[in-house]
């Protein structure tokens, strides 16, 4: 059985696209089978992993217009174990085009079930990277998803984004999803001993308790230039703060799945 | 005659609601009458000038529902010559209602116009912060403006998020609003001498040319410190890179404007 995750939160630039393609990695590296979705217009998973336009035959957008089996729209990386179904909005034609069909909220899920129970691929873990929106694409990952990981950047806190993401993931636990769970809690940016990042992991203690993870993500210069060599960074280099952290996150993410 | 300028970039984090507070802040200090009006849900302008929502009468929503005149959902700041419309959602309902309601994208030209029209208040300068998307609520920002200023994080580029968001501008000045220009491409997060920010300028350079402001906002740990103080980093620290940066922004705008 797959476990399907959400990397959600409707602020902007704190991580998640960063945190969706190095899980992935360091999950692949802990020899897990992986596929990322993206189901973000911006794009930012396959530019991030090196995929590049001219080699996508189908994505997202497929997913939506149903013109395509979703296994045409699933691209293996060739230097790790992972496979992405970019999203391949190239024109804001497209993406207005994308966005009236994402009011299907459902279609994700559906799609996914389908495709998962002909036994065709099998995943360990499937990782959704969501637009900084709680848009109807966001939805509609919560709704096929089992749980979402919430990076939070340390610093000041978009306190209001989590707010109304914590209301739609109880919207979505009423209506559809009934089983769906908050992953954890990321603090990404962490700079450690400064005033801003010891005030933050504070904070989110006091609201969020047990569900705010161990591991932190540090504020890491290779993290930001991983993304200019179109790489996962753990194969930028294996010792920079940003490689180790996230092969720690895959680590307690690991550690609290209960064996299937 | 006001100038009404919108701050966009599809791609999340990269400075928009630090740079309508902080230009904002510097073009009231230089004696202009400033307002700014927030197009994102997320609400941000409004925590960071410390307008708190019990304070909050009216603001965008109702700009959109029509059920009171837009001279309610003006709130001057007590520091500053500033008036702000805040984003008054609170919940996932009122969101999705919003949201629907934007698909009248011209409604918020409309009813700026009308109330300019009347002569009640007059503004120098209108800032618009938009949300990390190029939803209705961004597209009818830019219906609403004269420019478009780009905030652009140095450092990886999501060209993807420029590409979307230049396309867009291209559709907006074909369909109603003909006269939009781009008022400029602001780098920010800028950290004088690394290898990261000089790649950028230089793409910004190729990409952009003379669009590419002069003026540079620093990566600058004052700047996110006063979000937390909930004011413009000026009145927090004057002598800080960060405000520099942004009264030197505000001189650069005035040059560029013809006087009226
Ligand atoms: N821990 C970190 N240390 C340093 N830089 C980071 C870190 N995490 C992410 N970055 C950089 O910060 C920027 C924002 O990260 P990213 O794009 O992953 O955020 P996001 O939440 O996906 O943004 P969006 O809301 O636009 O989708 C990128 O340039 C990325 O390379
Ligand atoms: N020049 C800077 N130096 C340091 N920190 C900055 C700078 N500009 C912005 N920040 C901080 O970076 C974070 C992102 O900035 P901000 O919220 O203004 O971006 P945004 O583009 O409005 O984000 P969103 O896409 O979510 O609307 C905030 O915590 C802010 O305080
Ligand atoms: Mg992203
Ligand atoms: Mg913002």
């Amino acid at each position: 059985m797959s476990k399907i995750i959400a990397i959600a939160n409707p602020k902007g630039g704190v991580g998640k696209t960063t945190t969706t393609i190095n899980l992935a990695a360091s999950l692949a590296i802990a020899e897990k089978r992986v596929l990322i979705i993206d189901m973000d217009p911006a794009g930012s998973v396959s530019y991030g992993v090196g995929l590049a336009p001219e080699n996508i035959r189908a994505g997202t957008f497929e997913i939506f217009s149903g013109t395509v089996n979703l296994l045409e729209t699933i691209h293996p990386l060739d230097y790790l174990n992972i496979d992405v179904i970019p999203c391949n909005v190239f024109s804001s034609e497209q993406e207005i085009r994308l966005s009236e069909m994402a009011k299907n909220r459902i279609r994700l899920k559906r799609q996914l079930m389908s495709f998962l129970n002909t036994g065709k691929i099998s995943y360990d873990y499937i990782l959704i990277d969501t637009p900084p929106s709680l848009n109807d694409l966001t939805v509609g990952a919560l709704l096929a998803s089992d749980s979402v990981l919430i990076p939070l950047q340390c610093g000041y806190f978009a306190l209001k984004a989590l707010q109304r993401l914590m209301q739609m993931i109880e919207r979505v636990r009423k209506s559809v999803n009934t089983e769906l769970s908050v992953e954890g809690v990321l603090l990404t940016f962490y700079e450690k001993g400064t005033r801003t990042s010891m005030r933050s992991v504070q904070q989110a203690m006091e609201l969020f308790g047990d569900l705010v993870l161990r591991t932190r993500i540090p504020k890491n210069v290779t993290l930001g230039y991983a993304a200019y060599e179109k790489k996962p960074v753990a194969l930028v280099d294996i010792s920079a703060s940003g490689s180790r952290a996230y092969l720690s996150l895959a680590e307690e993410l690991l550690s609290k799945t209960k064996p299937a």
